[in-house]
Formats: C-alpha cells, sequence, structure tokens
C-alpha cells in the first residue's frame, strides 16, 4: 500500500537568474529581509 | 487568512513532483516542502508575469471545483503569493483526494516564481503552519484512509535527475542503510527536533548545549543563526561575495574534515563533498547559509536538503517524531 511519487532534480531559481545575469539584483530588490518584515508587521499590526 | 513563512527561500530548490488538480486533472509541478503546509497554484486570473512562465489552473475546465472566495496570502523568505482558497480533487501519485482546499494565486509580485521551475508548492508541515480551519493534503490523505501508516519519508539522490522519492503511508527499507533513529518532534509545527550539538573535528563549532532544527525539504542549504554561520564559514575558509553567497577554493572538498551533526546522542556527520557545491563554471560555494533570524528562537537551524541528500527521513505524523538514517 505504500505509494512512492518520484521526485525529479531540476535547475534551480537561483542557477537561472545566475545564467539570466540577474542575480545580483534579484538580491538587492529582493531581499530575504522581506518576510522578516511581514513577520513584524504581523506581530505588531 | 495570511500565512507566513519566514524561514522559506526557494532560490536554491532541486526537487519537484507533479501532482494533478481538478476534473478532468491539469498537472503541476509542485515543490513537496515539508516546512510549510498550504498547497497553491497559479489561477488562469493571475496577471503578474510571473505567472505567464507557469502552468496556471482552470478552475472553468473542471467540474468538481468549488470556490471559497476566501483570501490567501502566503510570505516566503524569497518572495510571496496573494489570491483565493478553493477546493477540488487533488491527485499524488495513485491517491486522490477530494475536495482538497488549495490557494490559486491571482498575484505573484515581483519576479519571485517567474524564474522558478516549479509552479506551485504542496506543504507537508503540520496544520497549524497553514490556514486556519484549512486540512493540508497529507492530512486528508490520512482522514480520508488512502493511505496505510500516517507517516511519509522523502530520499533525495544527490547524483540522478530521477531516483529521489517521496514515500507516502510506509518507509521501503531498500533507501537505507542500518536501523531508523527516532527523534522525537520537539514542536509539532515545523517538522523540528532537538539537535545536541554541531562539532567539527570532535570540538563543538555551534549549536553549544543544544539548538532546534528543522527538517526542511523546501530549503536547499543548512542555514543558521548569524553568528554561528560566519564563524562555520571562517573555519572553513569560505570568503563573503557581493551578493551573500560565500566562495572557497575546490580543492578543499578533498582536505576539510566532516561537520557532525549530533542529534539524539546519534552523529550525523555531513562531510566537505556535501557541504561544498561545485556549480557548472567550476566556482565552489558553502552549502552553509545564513537564516532567518527568528527572534522567538535564535538558535533555529535548518537542516535542508544537504543533510536530507545523505540522510533518508521518516515524518511520522503518528507518533509525532522523525526518523533518520543514512542514505542508500
Amino acid at each position: 500500500c505504500l505509494v512512492k511519487i518520484p521526485l525529479m532534480k531540476i535547475k534551480s531559481m537561483r542557477e537561472n537568474l545566475r545564467e539570466s545575469q540577474v542575480l545580483k539584483d534579484y538580491l538587492e530588490k529582493y531581499p530575504r529581509s522581506r518576510a522578516h518584515v511581514l513577520l513584524e508587521q504581523r506581530r505588531n499590526p | 487568512a495570511v500565512t507566513y513563512e519566514p524561514m522559506r527561500n526557494y532560490l536554491d530548490l532541486v526537487y519537484i513532483g507533479i501532482i494533478s488538480i481538478g476534473t478532468p486533472p491539469q498537472e503541476f509541478r509542485v515543490v513537496l516542502d515539508t516546512g510549510s503546509s498550504v498547497l497553491w497554484v497559479p489561477s488562469i486570473y493571475c496577471s503578474s508575469p510571473a505567472c505567464a512562465h507557469h502552468k496556471a489552473f482552470n478552475p472553468l475546465r473542471s467540474s468538481t471545483f468549488l470556490v471559497s472566495g476566501r483570501p490567501v496570502n502566503v510570505a516566503y523568505g524569497s518572495g510571496e503569493m496573494s489570491g483565493f482558497l478553493a477546493y477540488d480533487t487533488v491527485r499524488i501519485g495513485d491517491l486522490t483526494v477530494v475536495a482538497q482546499a488549495f490557494g490559486l494565486s491571482l498575484e505573484e509580485p515581483g519576479i519571485f516564481m517567474e524564474y522558478a521551475v516549479f509552479d506551485g508548492i504542496l506543504g507537508l508541515g503540520y496544520p497549524n503552519l497553514g490556514l486556519q480551519g484549512i486540512t493540508p493534503v497529507f492530512d486528508n490523505l490520512w482522514l480520508q484512509g488512502l493511505i496505510p501508516q500516517n507517516l511519509f519519508a522523502f530520499y533525495l539522490s544527490s547524483k540522478d535527475e530521477k531516483g529521489s522519492m517521496l514515500m507516502l503511508g510506509g518507509v521501503d527499507p531498500s533507501y537505507y542503510h542500518g536501523e531508523l533513529h527516532w527523534v522525537p518532534v520537539s514542536k509539532p509545527s515545523y517538522w523540528q527536533l532537538a539537535v545536541d550539538s554541531i562539532s567539527m573535528n570532535g570540538e563543538v563549532i555551534a549549536c553549544d548545549g543544544g539548538c532546534q532544527g528543522i527538517m526542511d525539504t523546501g530549503t536547499s542549504l543548512l542555514t543558521g543563526p548569524r553568528s554561528s554561520i560566519v564563524n562555520i564559514q571562517n573555519l572553513i575558509g569560505a570568503k563573503a561575495s557581493g551578493d551573500g553567497e560565500y566562495f572557497l577554493k575546490c580543492d578543499t572538498i578533498n582536505t576539510l574534515p566532516d561537520i557532525v551533526f549530533t542529534i539524539g546522542s546519534v552523529t550525523y556527520p555531513v562531510p566537505a563533498s556535501a557541504y561544498i557545491r561545485k556549480d557548472r563554471s567550476h566556482n565552489c560555494r558553502s552549502n552553509f547559509e545564513e537564516g532567518m533570524d527568528d527572534p522567538s528562537d535564535p538558535e533555529m537551524w535548518v537542516l535542508g536538503d544537504v543533510f536530507l541528500r545523505l540522510y533518508f527521513t521518516v515524518f511520522d505524523r503518528a507518533n509525532n517524531r522523525i526518523g533518520l538514517a543514512p542514505a542508500a
């Protein structure tokens, strides 16, 4: 009864961004603190 | 209905699975993510450029579709989606879940997802991590009697494009060596457990006195508190680049020692060949990354795919425990 779901290994979003030469722009524009800001907004609405 | 996933960063994700939604089925490539609990895919009503790059669900083509209209917003470490809640039949492998709640995106701001190869995300975390009052996919698999055991397991292959596997409702022992070591889930929300220490050459280099770790298929790297990560980068000779990555000399893969995670008094070595990754241009980067600082738990580590490739992992909802064994 065990069900196996095959997973595929794919190229990462970082690799795609890097190959498109937009990784640095992306990281500058969307710093990881974005979710942290939203978390703080939830705590202190 | 807003859910926050502050630790999510899908930039480095490389494993996806295929599910279908609706009648007749519409296929989607999704991340099977133990660090979140919501299923969402793009909708045909999404106007963001990111949605144009992915398969979008068309409710008009599904005879089993039900709309809730409840707004949904999911914020990730690397972007966000907003949309509305709906219900439809979801198929994963040979299993068919009826009336599964899921999010349909109306907006995926920025270029988050634009460069992603996957269409959406299927969360396998505990229900309280997701939307209030909504039953996640795995809970419905169990509640609708579709799986014999209330657990699932991941085998992540490091070499092949194929070969990685999510097991639902049971464990195939041919995917690991030796015995599974069980560790209790310390906080049933994420798949979180207590880590005893992190050491190198027999000396504790992080997590001194214990810390918390999250087993997360939706995170690629090993993330931890800033001070600990900086310490480890220094110890392995990794230098920061302008864009937050740490580079090191590729030949150190052969000389650097294992970094050992001790969990439940059992040691789980991570060799340099795992914590250093070489790209196609033969540049080598550290697989340790600063995590999102969580004020409620400053000593939080996320053990992502780098760790899960080495150790077959069972996520046992029935007993709220995590099983670990060296991957075959």
